[in-house]
């Protein structure tokens, strides 16, 4: 099972045009393994971005040097998957 | 019995699909199952069909699921038609819709996708079908429907989230739901039911002119995204696909507007600001009951408005 320990995902505000594009082009890096939960598409419209552990700190400056506000909208994915695994199991018992 | 599901609980694959047969059980009458296709992997596509009686009565088609790890999507599924069935005969609504029209409700529309979230890849989108030269595997299914398919607003890499596949319709879980609905030939209405971002969007997003129902459909849609906010204050925004959002190609609700289904739309359900799709079992019930009102709203619009 693949696990996503230090993923973070941000919550991005591209300001115009220009950051759009740029965030776009962040998205195709397939090296950085990028995940747009919820893609740029207009200035002042939030994005969301999957970064993996990994990338993180490279994504960071990009955006930072950049101009491009963000906020860390879930700091560790894998703490909600594994929050999410033990409440299902516990529904398990329940209904059985 | 159905008592026993947890409806506030996210489920396997394998309970949606034993839920269903226990829905048909406890509702003989009003509620029966039938297979429309094989996922690439060969799994059963299994639509819930709500019928009091009569033959190829106009039909709205529902479905949920489509991108796999939008858990909340089947989670609201299965609480919806829960709901249609337990409503039919008390809510002067439902029993309205169901007296003169049939729903057909696909829960799992991407099961190899779900059952993958399930054991290997909790934030898989795509179907699971394999792209022949690349090592990278699916299609976003919502990108593979024969309505401006291979425009600007999906991407030709096997890689990307949004690849739009090989050709239109490549995938079967998009081909068996095309088959069905032009087979069917007397569906008014299909509503395909994503998350997250709370909008309610309809024709385009492969263009930007206007769709002929352009007005109807936007004073019905802000009719309806009032009714959701009325229960627990979710704000939506809704409009075309393509003015709410971005430019996206080979669309469900573009292709089944362009085959003729005139109350085509897509509802992406809450997410209140922290989780995106990895919200959290406890939201279900409120996301599902904040939705119902704007189902019943379009569906009550469809039953009204007869073509």
């Amino acid at each position: 099972e693949q696990l996503f320990v230090g993923d973070q995902v941000l919550r991005i505000t591209a300001s115009n045009e220009k950051q759009i594009a740029l965030l776009r082009a962040l998205g195709e890096r397939e090296d950085l393994q990028l995940d747009f939960w919820r893609d740029p598409t207009k200035a002042g419209h939030p994005s969301d971005l999957r970064v993996p552990f990994p990338s993180l700190q490279a994504v960071k400056i990009f955006l930072e040097s950049h101009g491009i506000s963000y906020s860390i909208m879930i700091k560790d994915v894998q703490q909600l998957l594994d929050e999410e695994k033990k409440i299902m199991l516990l529904s398990k018992e329940r209904e059985r | 019995s159905t008592s026993t599901f947890d409806f506030a609980s996210y489920h396997t694959l394998d309970e949606i699909y034993n839920w269903l047969d226990t829905l048909v059980a406890n509702h003989p009458g009003l509620v029966s199952k039938i297979q429309i296709g094989e996922s690439y992997e060969k799994r059963p596509l299994y639509v819930l069909k709500f019928s009091t009686g009569g033959s190829n009565r106009p039909a709205i088609w529902l479905d949920t699921g489509i991108h796999s790890r939008e858990w909340v999507t089947q989670a609201t599924g299965v609480w919806t038609a829960n709901k249609l069935a337990e409503e039919y005969g008390r809510d002067p609504s439902i029993t309205a819709i169901l007296d003169s029209m049939d729903i057909f409700f696909e829960i799992v529309t991407n099961p190899d996708g779900y059952a993958f979230t399930h054991s290997s890849n909790r934030l898989w989108r795509k179907t699971r079908s394999i792209n022949a030269g690349s090592s990278c595997i699916g299609v976003d299914p919502n990108r593979n429907w024969d309505a401006g398919f291979g425009g600007s607003g999906s991407s030709g890499s096997p890689c990307s989230e949004t690849y739009r596949g090989p050709y239109a319709h490549s995938e079967s879980e998009v081909k068996s739901i095309v088959d069905f609905i032009l087979g069917h030939g007397n569906v008014k209405a299909l509503i395909s039911i994503h998350s997250y971002s709370q909008m309610l969007m309809f024709p385009y997003g492969y263009k930007s002119e206007p769709a002929p129902d352009f007005q109807e459909l936007n004073e019905l849609a802000k009719k309806a995204v009032n009714d959701l906010a009325a229960v627990y204050g979710t704000k939506y925004t809704y409009g075309s696909i393509i003015d709410t959002i971005y430019v996206a190609s080979g669309t469900t609700v573009d292709w089944a507007y362009d085959n003729g289904v005139k109350y085509s739309y897509t509802f992406e359900l809450r997410d209140t600001g922290r989780y995106g799709f990895l919200l959290p079992s406890s939201q279900i019930i409120p996301t599902a009951t904040e939705t119902w009102p704007a189902l019943l709203d379009i569906m009550l619009h469809v039953q009204q408005h007869p073509y």
